[in-house]
């Protein structure tokens, strides 16, 4: 799977995520990348997330939409949340995964329960980062 | 981490153990080349963040190293079937497609359908067919066949060969996520 968060100078954010899947899936089956809500998930003034993982676990804890919604009504910052959602009740649940998010203000950060997240940054002077496992 | 414009993510990818230098280079090359043309689409005049992560995806759907367009991972049956979602935060617009076997870039048709549609999801073939009308472009479904993944799919069905039954559906480890 892969994804990408962006915003701009007016603090305006997008999200969207691609997937094939998972090796193996039954014909037909549709994990959480194109739900609104599971995989992917934007508001301006919240957080845009695209996640990553064992679907039907993102699905059943509608994890893109529950981070946003820990940020806009709970008050916790991006980092809580998305710890909250991913390395909590996700994991407890046994489901394997990450997640991007970025807000407004140009916050970043990710999130993981798995050993590594392929992922990268790229700032407002164009410096960019890189990371797999680190 | 503050002032960052543009994000992206390729998936959790192998176990550490199983990297190798060569193909950590291709996956860092990979993101990098994604981080700049999204950034440069982002900061065009006119654009918005939905330019840019479409930009962005765009790159890693046409990188084979990557479990989405081009480097797909394999359904039971042996093809790839591609979903892609996008959505934007201030007027919570959303468009999706599923089920796709011959879009080149899921992620423009989910956009598409968010932009030129009533719609927020389509799947299958009203998914490809939309996405035919709108221009996008649509290749042959042996585009998506990469060596690396169709090898997985063969580990997979000779394992269900020798049990006599079909594999569990539960991913042993986060590499069946690509």
């Amino acid at each position: 799977t892969v994804g990408a968060v962006a915003r701009n100078e007016k603090g305006q954010i997008a999200a969207g995520t691609s997937t094939g899947g998972m090796t193996n899936k039954m014909f037909g089956r549709v994990g959480d990348s194109p739900i609104i809500g599971a995989g992917t998930y934007a508001e301006d003034g919240a957080a845009a997330v695209s996640c990553t993982g064992h679907g039907e676990y993102f699905i059943r804890y509608g994890v893109s939409k529950e981070i946003v919604s820990l940020v806009k009504y709970k008050g916790l910052s991006i980092q809580e949340a998305a710890q909250e959602v991913i390395n909590r009740q996700l994991k407890d649940a046994g489901g394997e995964g990450a997640a991007i998010v970025l807000n407004s203000k140009g916050q970043w950060t990710t999130s993981r329960n798995t050993e590594g997240l392929y992922r990268g940054w790229i700032n407002s002077k164009g410096e960019i980062t890189v990371r797999l496992y680190e | 981490m503050e002032d960052v414009i543009l994000g992206v993510h390729g998936g959790t990818g192998l176990d550490k153990k199983d990297m190798t230098p060569e193909l950590d280079k291709k996956l860092r090359a990979g993101l990098k080349a994604a981080l700049e043309a999204g950034a440069k689409r982002l900061t065009e005049a006119g654009s918005t963040p939905l330019d840019g992560v479409e930009a962005a995806i765009r790159v890693l759907e046409d990188d084979p190293h990557f479990n989405a367009g081009r480097g797909a991972v394999f359904t039971h049956e042996g093809r790839n079937e591609l979903d892609a979602s996008i959505m934007e935060g201030t007027t919570k617009k959303a468009g999706a497609v599923a089920g796709v076997t011959v879009i080149k870039n899921p992620i423009s048709a989910a956009r598409a359908v968010m932009a030129k549609s009533k719609h927020v999801m389509m799947i299958g073939r009203g998914a490809e067919v939309f996405s035919t009308q709108q221009g996008l472009e649509i290749v042959d479904p042996a585009y998506f066949w990469t060596e690396g993944r169709w090898k997985d799919i063969q580990r997979v069905w000779e394992e269900e060969k020798a049990k006599g039954k079909r594999a569990d559906i539960e991913p042993k480890s986060s590499t069946y996520f690509g």
